[in-house]
């Protein structure tokens, strides 16, 4: 899988796809959609889509995709080369969201929460494929959050489809396990090559599984917490993990509209009646406009 | 080490090569306020600057490979020295009689205003804003208020011309918030200039000074 | 110049964290 993009710029997201099949342009279609790496505190997301013809479904159960949670990422890979030799009537499509595409979201000042990030990144491939021409006809999901709500949403974006949201999908789905299996590929990819934008000297490639539970991982957060900047754009600042790193080594950041704030403001009511000894003459207005006083101490 | 960001005139930069300790901060009167204020000696030229800071909340810096934690920015501007001298001899007005120069800028709060002594062309200085005397060759000054007031009408009129040439909105302040030059250039009155400067120059003399100057 | 203060005083790595940006 050509990840190059990714590796030029990992810092937003970037979005990578196979050739469509001409057949898929004419019969209707099967999509399938599912995500890798949701749950880690290290490295991308990647949401994939597979499609291929209702008529050639059984091929693609021919090719053993069955449930890719049950596959070795070397059987991963095979699998998804096989998938690329049978470009004549299978597509896919990735979007990697890069660990700073997610932070960045969460911790916005507009909170955009990963359910929300997650649901949209899926909408958006699925107008992909139909942009690209799909005749998609069925859309399967595994879910994130309550499938209802996902369903009732992704159903509202695509009226003329039939869309189903199930816990368990790439089990339950062929063309979702396919999904699964371009997703995962691709998360263990871009994870094994990283590149750290931050031209880390000492960095140590072994984070374990990037779960925030894995005490590789652990050990790999604390040892590369810096303590002005956090970590590497690699890792999630918005997740628990990372962040209750960064309260324990990590030095204190105040900003304009941090809460702190209101406190400081606020002062003390009588100190605007209390007349507390002659008030010191203002600078004169060209000094104050410019935000300008004296130095009275270095 | 705590670091601190200065805008300085270009010419300043030789000034700490050329000799050890070529600028100095001192702690000297803010005439204004009679309180202290910073100020950079450069002891080359023999040049005093004031030191302005602009400090906004919630700034650092990032300065080479460190952080500065106070995202302070400091100004040093060329500053005329006799506002200062000007304020050791107000304080002697009351007992109206000619001194010597060094009887007179003595300041147990800020011993460092001797270093005003040795300013090039003093005397030069002094005669805008006393009346002197000679005697076995000695030099005396006593303050001279009608001199200062002339003298700072002199300043006033050089402040309107730059606030003019710099096209700084002097009108009523609503405008001034977005106080970018052009537009209101031509609308704003003489008279708005005149109480500008005014209100500037007071920023460096006493309020009863800047009183008299007013009506003056 | 930042729009936040970092509360310390100290060296960090800034030319491999930051890209300076108006």
């Amino acid at each position: 899988m050509d990840l190059s993009e990714l590796e030029r710029d990992n810092t937003d997201r970037c979005r990578l796809s196979s050739p469509v099949p001409a057949v898929c342009r004419k019969e209707p279609c099967v999509l399938g959609v599912d995500e890798a790496g949701r749950g880690p505190v290290l490295g991308p997301m990647v949401y994939a889509i597979c499609y291929c013809p209702l008529s050639r479904l059984a091929d693609l159960e021919a090719l053993k995709v069955a449930d890719s949670k049950t596959l070795s990422e070397s059987e991963r890979d095979r699998l998804f080369v096989k998938m690329e030799e049978d470009k004549d009537f299978v597509g896919w499509a990735l979007d990697v969201l890069s660990p700073n595409l997610i932070s960045t979201s969460m911790l916005g000042r507009v909170k955009y929460n990963l359910n929300s990030l997650s649901h949209d990144t899926a909408a958006g491939l699925v107008q992909y494929a139909l942009d690209q021409g799909v005749k998609v006809t069925q859309v399967f999901v595994d879910t994130v959050g309550l499938p209802e709500k996902y369903q009732e949403r992704l159903q509202q974006c695509f009226p003329g489809i039939e869309v189903t949201v199930k816990a368990k999908a790439d089990a339950l789905y062929p063309v979702v396990s396919a999904a699964s299996i371009c997703a995962k590929v691709a998360r263990d990819q871009a994870v094994k090559n990283w590149q750290f934008v931050e031209k880390l000297q000492d960095v140590d490639a072994d984070y374990g599984s990037g779960y925030p539970n894995d005490p590789k991982t652990k050990a790999w957060l604390r040892k590369h917490v810096e303590p002005v900047f956090g970590f590497p754009q690699f890792v999630r600042f918005s997740w628990r993990t990372a962040q209750s790193i960064l309260e324990k080594e990590a030095e204190g950041v105040t900003w304009e509209d941090s809460s702190a704030e209101d406190q400081e403001g606020l002062g003390k009511i009588t100190s605007y009646f209390l007349s507390e000894g002659p008030r010191p003459r203002l600078p004169h207005r060209y000094f104050q406009e410019r935000g300008l006083e004296s130095a009275t101490t270095l | 080490a705590r670091q601190y960001v200065f805008l300085l005139p270009e010419y300043l930069k030789d000034a700490s090569k050329k000799m050890k300790n070529g600028l100095m901060f001192v702690k000297l009167v803010n005439p204004c306020s009679g309180e202290g204020a910073i100020y950079l000696f450069d002891m080359c030229l023999q040049q005093l600057f004031e030191i302005k800071v602009f400090k906004e909340k919630h700034r650092s810096w990032f300065i080479n490979q460190s952080v500065q934690s106070e995202g302070h920015l400091h100004f040093a501007t060329p500053m005329d020295p006799l506002f200062l001298i000007l304020h050791y001899l107000m304080k002697t007005e009351k007992e109206g009689k000619f001194q010597p120069l060094d009887q007179v800028v003595v300041d147990d709060t800020f011993p460092n205003c001797t270093l005003l002594l040795k300013l090039p062309e003093l005397e030069k200085l002094l005669g805008h804003v006393t009346e002197e005397k000679e005697i076995d060759s000695k030099k005396y000054y006593k303050y001279s208020k009608e001199k200062t007031l002339k003298w700072l009408e002199k300043k006033v009129n050089q402040t309107i011309v730059a606030l003019k040439t710099n096209k700084i909105n002097v009108g009523a302040r609503v405008q001034s918030a977005a106080f970018f030059p052009g537009d209101q250039a031509s609308s704003d009155k003489e008279e708005d200039y005149i109480r500008y400067a005014h209100g500037l120059i007071s920023d460096y003399i006493p309020k009863e000074l800047s009183d008299d100057l007013s009506k003056h | 110049l930042l729009p936040c203060e970092v509360l310390a005083n100290r060296p960090a790595p800034v030319e491999r964290f930051f890209v300076p940006a108006i």
